[in-house]
């Protein structure tokens, strides 16, 4: 399959929040999102990884800015449905890889976590799609980060 | 913003594999994701969530019949790493939300979580972008998942 990368995207001044411990049975997302479109919260990414022991994290993440908008409605719903601490935090940043045919992406993942990893830029989060390989880190690394993922694509600086 | 649903997408015999307790350092992802490159392992969804105690997992969905690739090289990588168990599991299968302008998605993905909560449909993993919301789900339950979205979102069987 043709893996073609068209540039490098980012995000600065996110935050990400994360349920903890959310029961792994129908309905509990439902309620987290449910209460966080009803305040007309505006999210990003949203990732939640397998349980391992019937409950999951679900994490998701916005702008730095609207975090007081959410205020204590997690902290309540949480308490609804039986999950564990709600975490808040900012200063994280998205970086994009964009591309088309990244079904075969592994290679186009590989190459990204690698070159974040020699950079010495921790990866926080990791959610991906045919046509975007997304990760969550460190606002302070941003800058580095992009760098480094233009050199290791041979893009220009402003692709 | 304009959000526009445009589609329920729906792919069958997936399987998931999860690194558990991979270390949260820089340079792990890529040495998971580099052995899979090498051996040309076709995945499409990549999920890690964010770390609680220095630790977190990492998991990604391909084709149930590719799984047979893998071998133990995960194994051996997660060793290296000095990351825990390798888990796998067939059996599974992703439905997508597909769309534009989901940015401001609490709403339809508030809708997905709902539709599939009431139908008793457990959300195994989430991962989503601006234009897709998807999620993975035990493959005995797709076409009910399938069902229960065309529904919500007032799409045509074949949208
Ligand atoms: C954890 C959460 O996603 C749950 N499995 C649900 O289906 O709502
Ligand atoms: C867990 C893994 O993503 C690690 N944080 C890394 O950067 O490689």
């Amino acid at each position: 399959e043709n893996v073609v990368v068209r540039g490098i995207s980012i995000e600065r001044n996110q935050a990400k929040v994360t349920i903890t411990n959310v029961p792994d049975k129908p309905g509990t997302a439902s309620r987290i999102f449910t209460t966080l479109a009803e305040a007309n919260v505006i999210i990003d990414v949203i990732v939640q990884n397998v349980s391992m022991s019937g409950t999951t994290d679900i994490s998701f993440t916005m702008n730095g800015d609207e975090l007081e908008k959410i205020g204590g409605m997690l902290d309540a719903v949480a308490r609804e449905i039986g999950a564990g601490e709600v975490k808040r935090q900012k200063g994280v940043a998205k970086l994009s890889v964009v591309g088309i045919g990244m079904r075969s992406h592994s290679g186009v993942a590989a190459k990204l976590f690698e070159c974040l990893g020699h950079g010495g830029v921790n990866i926080q989060m990791i959610s991906t799609s045919e046509i975007k390989i997304a990760v969550i880190l460190d606002e302070v690394k941003i800058e580095s980060a992009a760098r480094l993922a233009h050199e290791a694509f041979g893009l220009s600086a402003d692709a």
